[in-house]
């Protein structure tokens, strides 16, 4: 709030975490102590990975919900609204992992108002942690604060670490952390004196992050499995596995547009990977602009003097020429295939080809579609691409999806300081396959509406996550086999799977929340099934859609396809003003990003009715 | 006349002269599937000034939307639209605005002239006044399109063929024959351009002094970055 006139009386952070699936409630009460009606504003931030489940509103004892609807009706039964610019978009994007959810509502005098915003998601375990993500900024002293996250996982917690970007001496006793083998709470808690930037006056100290990371045991090859009300989830990351030899292709973008610090970075962060490949791994370098010219005509091993070499030819890349993406990859393609035909890599390894890219096609093949069509057709399945889409001018969703189609993943590169730690971690994450065609199988009389159990790779600190429907509700065991393949040999493991007795594991805790696995199952299938209705066939793409709207709805899930509707109290000036809180997709956070560069201010202003981006101009004048 | 391209999602902007003899009309938007034309008309100077370079500047624009049936002639001394067989006569001097079904017109005081053509472009042509006796330099006219997103992909000119983007890469920076003047290499449709840094003018908001624009400025005619050649876009009248 801006004016002193109101008082925050409560904000609370309360989240549950549950075999990985996160529910988070954040509630925030305000009380308007002017003798006039006024606007309060409130803003939170959630993670980008996470859905928004719920949000209500309650003032003077009415409560006001969302409904999550299909976003096209939603748009279209507020078409009225949005064209005449009195709907607000509720949600926009903020920093490179969340996004902030913003509303306004008039209040009257001496009147009181409850916002409570519910929202869940799946953690990913992440270079060996999963991590939960909180950000708080209530920007004045709150009578009751408090921060508490409760985790229960049956598989024991190997350990939990909770620290915040604002945590200063006085406030670090405050974190309170209790871990037992499978429960863990953590609280924050501060007074309103303890908030406070400085004695008698009204700044606050909490203005940040809030971050807690863990990881859980892993015992057992086979992973771990829960049955809980009908779903089960199956987690599987086995300890001890040896690293499977890859074959790495590095193809890189030098045109001119990496001129600068793109291209210094880039060097930087090559060096640093070079270095740590493995002596066992080959590796090729493609530097292409307009014309395409590897370092080497085919892969070598990693030995220390190939790799020395590497690095001193890699120093001396150089910016120049346009940009032919398809003739890069094509050719770091037909480099593996050749190296696998010829013997010259190994039988049992991964191959992958990591492009690292800023722009646009526009020399060769410059149809992005094409350049799709070209590289899935040769890749056939055979290897994973791997895409680093660095600044704002990438065309994201053209490298995410030709990643997606070929078993591998893309990954924005923001243009900042630490751009060649961003390089140098995702590389990390993916540089370390343990398993490769990981195959899940359960029984078919036993279980349906599986999400996907066929993986191209299982990375070192990940994790595979397969969750699905039981047939019949009452079964508590059925049997689980993992394949895969390792190393020296392929990886086979079977077992059996059982219900979990959440009573006798969890014997204080009435209710955790008892649909998590069901939930946990919508949430993974809506997100698989929303990667299908980008990369698959025409049809498969609609029935995805369709699918994923459908499960949207029924578990209020407000994802890219629905929104959530909430309508506010009659403004004294004017008429109901929908509000309207969407997801936002990748796209949307870089076309945001573009322009909050150029509009400072306006990331931290209240919600706008209308933006106009800023246009080209073409013009011809005499001087 | 200084042609622009400004790019604000790049930062950047492309700009490039043509000149021809006075008299010569050029193409700078044609759409045919919306039936919008613009044309212009280049004017010298009074005389050739003592530096002995012949300047040119846009003195009389010919427009048409043939879908919508109105033309308008801008020149630079008056304004007239013809629609339904009508002529209407603005001056530049006036402060007017014209509310029509398929055509809006606003005359403002500092000589500029907005026009929005129903369901398909919106631009400003702004009038440079120049000291009636100044012993070389005539009035003359700049056109800046501000709304060109309706038109079809197949709109071309010396404009319009930029409506819908331009995809170019520019490296090799290197000192050029100025030192604040610095020439690179740019990659634009499939050709190698030799480049030099440098600013134009755009008047839209101080239509006296204008605002330097720094741009990547294109040599000889714009070649290579415009499609063909300057010549091609020669037309013989301006309707």
């Amino acid at each position: 709030t801006n004016e002193k006139t109101v008082e925050v009386y409560r904000v609370a952070v309360d989240c549950t975490v549950t075999s990985r699936f996160a529910h988070t409630v954040m509630t925030s009460m305000a009380v308007n102590k002017a003798n006039v009606s006024q606007e309060i504003f409130f803003e939170m931030e959630l993670p980008k990975t996470a859905f928004i489940t719920n949000f209500s509103m309650e003032i003077e004892s009415k409560m006001y919900v969302g409904e999550v609807k299909e976003k096209e009706k939603a748009k279209k039964q507020y078409e009225k609204a949005v064209s005449s610019g009195r709907t607000a978009g509720l949600v926009k994007a903020s920093g490179r992992k969340m996004e902030k959810f913003s509303v306004s509502v008039n209040i009257a005098a001496e009147s009181n108002v409850t916002f409570i915003l519910t929202y869940e998601e799946l953690l990913q375990r992440k270079l060996g942690q999963y991590e939960i993500l909180t950000r708080v900024k209530p920007k004045t002293l709150v009578q009751e604060f408090e921060i508490v996250t409760n985790i229960y996982e049956p598989q024991g917690l190997s350990y939990v670490d909770a620290h915040a970007t604002f945590l200063s001496n006085e406030l670090l006793p405050l974190v309170e952390k209790t871990v037992t083998d499978k429960k863990a709470r953590i609280s924050f808690s501060p007074t309103m004196d303890q908030q406070r930037k400085c004695p008698g006056c009204d700044g606050t100290l909490i203005d940040g992050d809030f971050i807690i990371k863990y990881d859980v045991n892993r015992q057992t090859s086979l992973g771990d499995i829960q049955i809980v009300n009908g779903y089960f989830v199956h987690f599987f990351a086995p300890p001890d596995l040896p690293r499977v030899p890859k074959n790495v292709v590095f193809v890189i973008d030098r045109s001119g547009s990496m001129s600068g610090i793109k291209m210094q970075q880039t060097r930087e962060a090559m060096l640093a990977i070079l270095k740590d490949l493995h002596e066992e791994d080959h590796f090729a370098l493609i530097p292409f602009d307009s014309s395409i010219e590897p370092w080497k005509e085919s892969l070598i091993k990693a030995t220390k003097e190939n790799v020395a070499e590497a690095m001193a030819y890699v120093k001396k890349i150089n910016d120049r020429g346009a940009t032919d993406i398809n003739g890069a990859v094509l050719r770091g393609v037909e480099m593996l295939v050749q190296g696998k035909q010829s013997k010259a890599l190994p039988d049992r390894s991964v191959d992958m080809i990591i492009l690292l890219t800023d722009g646009m096609p526009n020399v060769g093949v410059s149809d992005t579609s094409m350049i799709q069509q070209n590289v899935r057709s040769a890749i056939g399945g055979n290897m994973s691409l791997f895409c680093l889409g660095f600044g704002n001018g990438v065309d994201y969703g053209f490298l995410d999806v030709m990643s997606q189609q070929n078993k591998g993943l893309a990954r924005r590169i923001y243009e900042a300081s630490d751009a060649t730690l961003q390089l140098q971690g995702f590389y990390d994450e993916v540089s370390s396959p343990l398993l490769s065609e990981v195959d899940l199988r359960y029984p078919d009389n036993a279980v349906d509406l599986l999400t996907t159990n066929h993986f191209k790779q299982l990375f070192n600190g990940s994790e595979i996550v397969v969750a699905g429907r039981l047939m019949d509700n009452d079964m508590d065991n059925f049997l689980v086999e993992v394949f895969g393949q390792g190393f020296e040999e392929d990886f086979k493991v079977q077992g059996q799977a059982r219900a979990l007795d959440w009573g006798v594991m969890y014997p204080d805790e009435e209710y955790i929340f008892g649909d998590f696995t069901e939930r946990l199952w919508a949430y993974l299938t809506i997100q698989q099934l929303l990667d299908k209705s980008k990369t698959g066939a025409s049809d498969e793409k609609a029935n995805a859609t369709a699918k994923a709207l459908d499960m949207s709805l029924q578990y209020s899930f407000v994802t890219p396809l629905t929104s959530m509707v909430v309508t506010k109290p009659e403004n004294e000036d004017g008429p109901d003003s929908p509000l309207i809180a969407d997801k936002l997709t990748e796209e949307q956070r870089q076309q945001a990003e573009k322009m909050s560069g150029r509009h400072y201010g306006y990331a931290s202003s209240p919600p706008r009715l209308a933006y106009y981006p800023p246009t080209p101009t073409y013009f011809v004048d005499g001087d | 006349p200084h042609f622009m391209i400004e790019l604000p999602d790049r930062d950047d902007a492309l700009c490039f002269n043509i000149n021809d003899k006075p008299g010569t009309i050029f193409s700078l938007v044609r759409d045919a599937q919306s039936g919008i034309l613009v044309n212009g008309q280049i004017i010298g100077d009074k005389k050739i000034p003592p530096d002995g370079k012949i300047n040119t500047y846009f003195w009389r624009f010919g427009i048409i939307h043939k879908n919508l049936g109105v033309r308008l002639e801008v020149n630079t001394q008056d304004i007239s639209v013809f629609q339904d067989g009508k002529r209407i006569k603005l001056l530049w001097s006036d402060t007017a605005s014209l509310k029509g079904p398929n055509v809006d017109l606003l005359v403002t005081k500092d000589r500029s002239l907005k026009v929005t053509l129903k369901d398909s472009v919106k631009f400003v042509i702004l009038l440079h006044k120049v000291w009636e006796k100044h012993p070389y330099h005539r009035d003359y006219l700049g056109f800046y399109t501000l709304d060109s997103h309706l038109l079809s992909p197949s709109v071309h000119g010396l404009l319009g063929q930029f409506y819908h983007g331009i995809e170019y890469e520019v490296t090799d920076l290197r000192p050029g024959e100025f030192p604040e003047k610095p020439d690179a290499t740019m990659f634009v449709k499939g050709q190698e351009l030799n480049v030099t840094r440098g600013w134009q003018r755009d008047f839209r908001n101080d239509v006296k002094n204008g605002e330097n624009v720094p741009c990547w400025f294109i040599h000889t005619n714009g070649t290579g970055l415009i499609d063909g050649d300057a010549t091609d876009y020669i037309v013989s009248g301006l309707f």
